[in-house]
């Protein structure tokens, strides 16, 4: 799988997909979404979609797509081949959403949280394959959040579209279990190939499972904390468990729209009206120095 | 260890490259609130600057491979030690009578003020504010309100006159900065000018004489 | 300048997470 673009730039969404099949152009297809990497604290998410005609459904399920979760990633890397061998019927599409790209939009100034942009990001997947002249008639999607609120959105955006949301879908329909197969080994490659934009001296990347309650994630996570700047950028600041480790071991940081406890407000409006006693109002400077944010400097 | 950022005209930068302590920084009176403010004294060029410090919340600097918080940006101006001298001149002016320099620029607080009778142009400037006997030689100075006001009046001037070639906004109407019609500077009749120079002039006088001023 | 305030002043790894451009 061609990650080129990612490895250049791996801060924002990269996306990658096959060419469509000719016939999936023609014959009413079945699209399947599903993603890999959403618990872990490290590395990227993946969303991916995988549609084929409704008449060979039959020929995807004979790929053993379905019990993607027991297999090793060399396993699933050997299916992917597979599926991408039987391009003449089977095409993909996927994106790589990256942990800077995650954590930004937790953290941005407008929360975009996850489920929003784990639905957006499969809409915007499906529309992608409708644009690409798929004829997509039936989409099937395993759940994020609620079930029904997910399924009666998705339906809204595609009103002319067979629309069924339901858990565990990656083992019950073989467009979602081959969906989740191209996502797996798209995340394993992007985590595999990760290039550290930031000049970490002698880096280990044994960081063992990339799930937060992994102790070796956990102790790489402490190992590579650095008080001014955080974590590397492979790692998903919006997380819980970043967020603990750098209330503890990083520098405080406030922003503008920070509320400040020792906010010295303008006293109680009474002050305003009653005289309680001369307010040892100090001599203002000049407009000319205010307007311009500048003050005489008492210490340096 | 603390590191400042400062906006120094060019010409100092040789300066302290020269001479070993060129620059130094010292805290003076503050001629407007009487309270303690930094100044920078540039020795060989015999210069007294102010200094202004930006402040703005929530900022820090990277300075080559550290952090350091606050963000403040200083600028050092060039500033008439004339109007320091004024505060000196003003306190020692309740005994009535004629002293030496040296006899009036006393500060046990800011006991650097004895720097300013090193600038060379001062001495000549004192006319502007003091009435001047001299005795066996020696000179005895005595402040003048009147003299003051009238040289006070000049620099109110000179400000306008800065104010209008800066287009500075000086109308009270609330304007932002950022938006201002081509006409501004016909709306900012004379008398705003008059007001806003005579404020930031004030600035850098007691508050009773920024009232003597005004009324002058 | 950087648009919010570090609670300390200390070094800091600049160059290996910033790089400047004009």
């Amino acid at each position: 799988m061609d990650l080129g673009e990612l490895e250049r730039d791996n801060t924002g969404r990269c996306r990658v997909s096959s060419p469509v099949p000719s016939v999936c152009r023609t014959e009413p297809c079945a699209l399947g979404v599903d993603e890999a990497g959403r618990g872990p604290v490290l590395g990227p998410m993946v969303y991916a979609i995988c549609y084929c005609p409704l008449s060979r459904l039959a020929d995807l399920e004979a790929l053993k797509v379905a019990d993607s979760k027991t297999l090793s990633e060399s396993e699933r890397e050997r299916l992917f081949e597979k599926i991408n061998q039987d391009g003449d019927f089977v095409g993909w599409a996927l994106d790589v959403l990256s942990p800077n790209l995650i954590s930004t939009s937790m953290l941005g100034r407008l929360k975009y949280n996850l489920n929003s942009l784990s639905h957006d990001t499969a809409t915007g997947l499906i529309q992608y394959a409708l644009d690409q002249g798929v004829n997509v008639t039936q989409v099937f999607v395993d759940t994020v959040g609620l079930p029904e609120t997910y399924q009666k959105r998705l339906q809204d955006c595609f009103p002319g579209i067979e629309v069924t949301v339901k858990a565990k879908a990656d083992a019950l329909y073989p467009v979602v279990s081959a969906a989740s197969i191209c996502a797996k080994v798209a995340r394993d490659q992007a985590v595999r190939d990760w290039r550290f934009v930031e000049e970490l001296q002698d880096l280990d990347t044994d960081y063992g499972s990339g799930y937060p309650n992994d102790p070796k994630t956990k102790a790489w996570l402490k190992k590579y904390v650095e008080p001014v700047f955080g974590f590397p950028q492979f790692v998903r600041f919006s997380w819980r468990t970043a967020q603990t480790i750098l209330e503890k071991e990083a520098e405080g940081v406030t922003w503008e729209d920070t509320p400040t406890e020792d906010q010295d407000g303008a006293g109680r409006i009474t002050s305003y009206f009653l005289h309680e006693g001369p307010r040892a109002r100090p001599r203002l400077p000049h407009r000319y120095f205010q307007e311009r944010g500048l003050e005489a400097a008492s210490t340096l | 260890v603390r590191q400042h950022v400062f906006l120094l005209p060019e010409h100092l930068k040789d300066t302290s490259k020269k001479m070993k302590n060129g620059l130094m920084f010292i805290k003076l009176v503050s001629p407007c609130s009487g309270e303690g403010a930094m100044y920078l004294f540039n020795m060989s060029l015999q210069q007294l600057f102010e200094i202004k410090v930006f402040k703005e919340k929530h900022h820090s600097w990277f300075i080559n491979e550290s952090v350091q918080s606050g963000g403040l940006l200083h600028f050092a101006t060039p500033v008439d030690p004339l109007f320091l001298l004024l505060h000196y001149l003003m306190k020692t002016d309740k005994e009535g009578k004629f002293q030496p320099l040296d006899q009036v620029v006393v500060d046990d607080m800011y006991p650097d003020c004895v720097l300013l009778l090193k600038l060379p142009a001062l001495e000549k400037q004192l006319r502007h504010v003091t009435e001047e006997k001299e005795i066996d030689n020696k000179k005895y100075y005595k402040y003048s309100k009147e003299k003051t006001l009238k040289w006070l009046e000049k620099k109110v001037n000179q400000t306008k006159a800065a104010l209008k070639t800066n287009n500075v906004n000086v109308g009270n109407r609330v304007q932002s900065t950022a938006f201002f019609s081509g006409d501004q500077v016909a709306s900012d009749n004379e008398e705003d000018y008059l007001r806003y120079a005579h404020g930031l002039v004030s600035d850098y006088i007691p508050k009773e004489l920024s009232d003597d001023l005004a009324k002058y | 300048l950087l648009p919010c305030e570090v609670l300390a002043s200390r070094p800091a790894p600049v160059r290996r997470f910033f790089t400047p451009a004009v």
